[in-house]
């Protein structure tokens, strides 16, 4: 997907 | 010991629906205050993090924290042995290989158990940082649904744009362009109600298809409130009367 971000580059690994 | 009976068990039959096609194994985390979940779909877009509290259900008991790994494609299978007016009470034994899940209707007297096998998942826990979120819009869950729904057929990917005077959902495809936009609405009927709380204007996009699969949540919800800030993922929250909430993160997209 183009453009589609990661919700890894937002939430940290605990 | 693990123990919690729901007297609603139709709850607890949506919720798995509506995560079901987002997730597919989930460490389920029990603790002697509630259950919650924390989970990443396969391409680590969205994740699903949900809460109940013991004090929605008639009879809680969690000696210990517990982790019970399952696969979410498995429990639909079984919750749909659940008829909606079943009470649904949840077991384990401490260091269980299954889960005991029990249906009772006491109308008719029926009676269904069944043991899930438990597997052990390696999945990664993610911190979720405590975020101020500059606009929250509270809406219809049934309207933000149809909302989405028919964007979809449109385009791939929607703009939302906050401000305090509406939200606009914004869609440009092969077909043409256009946009959907919502004032603040206080009006007496509840249901017709949009909320706008917005204390800076936010400009994201987004892929619809995950709103969809979101939106299965609505029957859990009256309205759904979208959460967002410039520079984090957007939060579609569902409350679950007197039992907790079930909240969905989307990364936004970034224009090419």
């Amino acid at each position: 997907m183009s453009g589609q971000q990661s919700i890894m580059k937002f939430f940290g690994s605990k | 010991m693990f123990e919690a009976k729901l007297t609603e068990g139709l709850i607890l039959k949506k919720i798995v629906e509506s995560i079901k096609d987002i997730v597919t194994d989930v460490n389920i985390d029990i603790s002697p205050s509630g259950i919650s979940l924390q989970a990443m779909d396969s391409s680590h877009v969205a994740l699903v993090s949900l809460n109940l509290s013991m004090d929605g259900f008639e009879h809680y008991r969690a000696d210990t924290n517990m982790v019970l790994g399952v696969s979410i494609a498995n429990l639909a299978k079984v919750m749909k042995l659940a008829d909606n007016n079943d009470q649904i009470t949840l077991q384990a034994d401490q260091e269980a290989t299954h889960l005991k899940i029990i249906f009772e209707n006491p109308k008719t007297e029926r009676t269904t158990e069944f043991n899930l096998n438990l597997i052990t998942i390696d999945s990664e826990h993610l911190a979720i940082p405590e975020t101020e979120y500059s606009s929250v819009v509270t809406i219809n869950s049934g309207e933000f649904s149809k909302i989405c729904k028919e964007l979809f057929s449109l385009s791939e990917t929607v703009q939302i744009t906050t401000n305090t005077d509406y939200v606009q959902f914004s869609v440009e495809g092969e077909v043409g362009s256009g946009q959907v936009r919502l004032g603040h609405n206080d009006s007496e009927k509840k249901e017709d109600q949009t909320i706008l709380e917005v204390s800076e204007s936010v400009q994201q996009q987004f892929a619809i298809r995950y709103l969809n699969m979101f939106n299965k949540a609505s029957t859990l919800s009256s309205f759904t409130r979208l959460c967002l800030h410039q520079e984090q993922p957007l939060v579609v929250e569902f409350k679950i009367d007197n039992l907790g909430v079930l909240k969905y993160f989307l990364a936004p997209k970034i224009s090419d």
